[in-house]
Order: structure tokens, then sequence, then C-alpha cells
């Protein structure tokens, strides 16, 4: 464990709290994408499949345990108490051409061509894209509420901080996790519109708006 | 196992 790896999960947990938070405060998932949930429960699910014959740390397990947990929690949330919220007809995007090629990825790139390290792999490449129908929805809008664009920023700076904690890893244990760095500077990548209207208009105390 | 097969991040 590394400084930027902890403010990386940090993010990452502070992202799935504000989403919960937006979801039971404003009782509705308005602006939310309910096939980018479904993705990370699906992400969460196939990665974390080695809880149960792995032992790494005490920290590793409950955070995994959470995100499982909370994926599933958010999910239902939005599918049964909060439904007549969401509108599935902004929410078009078509998950097959995310599913389909990172399948495909998983079985070409993997590190070990079992079931336990294929699922790993497509869950490596699934999360990177998984954000997609949420960005198309944004864009569609054009506008988010405020909490929304907080959980959007906590997401995606969770896995910029994993790229020094990457650099960090090489340089102290040599070690070099390609998949997970390849997918990681993609999924980054995809945030950097986003982030750059975050930064300079909702940091700013503006409204979240895409100009037309 | 080696190192990135043991997966120790999340």
């Amino acid at each position: 464990m590394n400084f930027f790896r902890l403010l990386g999960d940090l993010s990452h947990l502070a992202s799935i709290l504000i989403l919960l938070h937006k979801i039971k405060t404003t009782r509705s998932c308005r602006g939310l994408s309910f096939k980018t949930q479904a993705l990370y429960v699906a992400v969460f699910i196939t990665r974390y499949l080695d809880l149960t014959y792995r032992w790494v740390s005490l920290y590793n397990f409950v955070m995994k345990l959470f995100f499982i947990g909370s994926s599933c929690a958010t999910l239902y949330l939005m599918r049964y108490k909060y439904c007549p919220t969401h509108d599935p007809s902004i929410d078009t995007f078509k998950i097959e051409y995310l599913v389909g090629p990172c399948a495909i990825l998983a079985l070409i790139f993997n590190y070990k061509f079992s079931v336990s390290e294929v699922l790993w792999s497509f869950s490596i490449f699934l999360e990177s894209v998984a954000i997609l129908p949420q960005l198309f929805m944004l864009q569609r809008t054009g506008e988010a509420e405020t909490i929304t664009t907080h959980y959007l920023a906590a997401l995606g700076i969770y896995r910029a901080f994993y790229i020094p904690n990457w650099i960090y890893r090489y340089f102290t244990e040599g070690v070099v996790d390609p998949i997970a760095i390849v997918a990681g500077i993609a999924q980054t990548g995809l945030y950097l519109d986003f982030f750059y209207v975050y930064f300079t208009k909702v940091m700013q105390g503006e409204k979240f708006e895409l100009p037309a | 196992e080696t190192p990135v097969e043991k997966h120790d991040e999340l």
C-alpha cells in the first residue's frame, strides 16, 4: 500500500458514499445511468471472485465486500425503491458494444488462460468503459445536478490516483501490471472532458452545463 | 502465483 493507492481507494469510497447520499437525500436517481451502475456490479463481481479463495489483507477484504455490497444496493435502489425517478428513455447507450469487445479483449489479454484470470481481465477492461453510458446521458441532457458531478469527479479521480501508484510500484517493487495500467490510463482519459468542465465551472460555484 | 496474478489492488 502506498499513499497514491490509498488516496485512490478513498476517492472511490467517497464517490460511492456521495452517490448513495444523493439518492437518499433527493429521494431520486434522476440523472444517473442505470446501465453504468449495472456494469459496475458486473465489474466488482467478476473481479472480486477471489474473495472466496485468496486472502490479501483485511483492508482488501473489507473494501471488496463494500464495493460489491454498495454497488448491488445502488442497483436495488434504482431498480425498485426510486424506480419512477429513473428515465430509461435517456439512458440509451448500447452496453452490448462495451461488454462484447471487453470479453474479446479479456480472452486475448490475460495473465493466464483460466476462468478467474480471464474474468479479472474482463472486469478491468469493463471498468475502464463502464462510465460511458453515464457520460453519454450527461451529454444528452447537457447539464447535471452538482451532487452528481461530485460523484463523477471522485469516481474519475480514483483511477487517476492509481497512475502515480503504478509508477511508484514500478520503482519500489519492480511490479508492472500492463493490463491494469493501459486500461487505467484509458479510463482516466475518458474523464478529461468532464474534468475540464468540472474544474472550470463546478469548482467555481457554477452549475454544470455543457456548452451548446 | 506471480505478483501480477495475485491482484493485490482493488
